[in-house]
């Protein structure tokens, strides 16, 4: 049959960054193609096909529905693959190879990590399970 | 390939959404 996609209302003006990204009008309907963990979601606007980023987008039918898984406070082990350097009061700034564990997996692709004392978004594409073991 | 999702970090939400779910 059909394949039938979910569909999304786009909550603020997104300039693209990127020749496969797509840039996007407040108001604007898309339908998602794929969704990416890394906050990158691939869709359809009128004839465009690109990326965006998930957090200018919330559900056509239920806006005020959670998608998102609920928060493991207990923490799962991840190290982290690049540093990056918080650009908001609310982010966590990290080097790289260090190992934090992630509380709550948000759809936008800005984990909530714990480091020590400190929690705070971090972008989950920086970050890979510590229990995978990667190719040599 | 198009299906490759940029390599950079998605943008943060827009601050009235971040307002709203803190």
């Amino acid at each position: 049959g059909p394949i039938v996609l979910d569909t999304y209302r786009v909550i603020g003006d997104f300039e693209k960054t990127s020749k496969h990204e797509i840039t996007l009008q407040t108001g604007d309907l898309v339908e998602i193609v794929e969704k990416s963990t890394n906050g990158w979601w691939f869709c359809q606007c009128d004839t465009s096909l690109g990326w965006v980023p998930a957090s200018y987008l919330e559900p056509l039918d239920a806006p005020e529905e959670p998608e998102e898984a609920e928060p493991n406070y207990a923490g799962e082990l991840y190290v982290t693959t690049m540093a990056y350097k918080a650009e908001l009061e609310d982010e966590l700034s990290l080097e790289v190879d260090e190992e934090v564990e992630v509380i709550h997996k948000l759809l936008d692709g800005w984990w909530e990590v714990r480091k020590g004392d400190e929690t705070g978004h971090f972008p989950s594409m920086f970050l890979k399970s510590a229990g995978r073991k990667e190719p040599a | 390939s198009i299906k490759q999702p940029p390599q950079n970090p998605p943008p943060r939400p827009p601050a009235e959404m971040r307002r709203k779910r803190a």
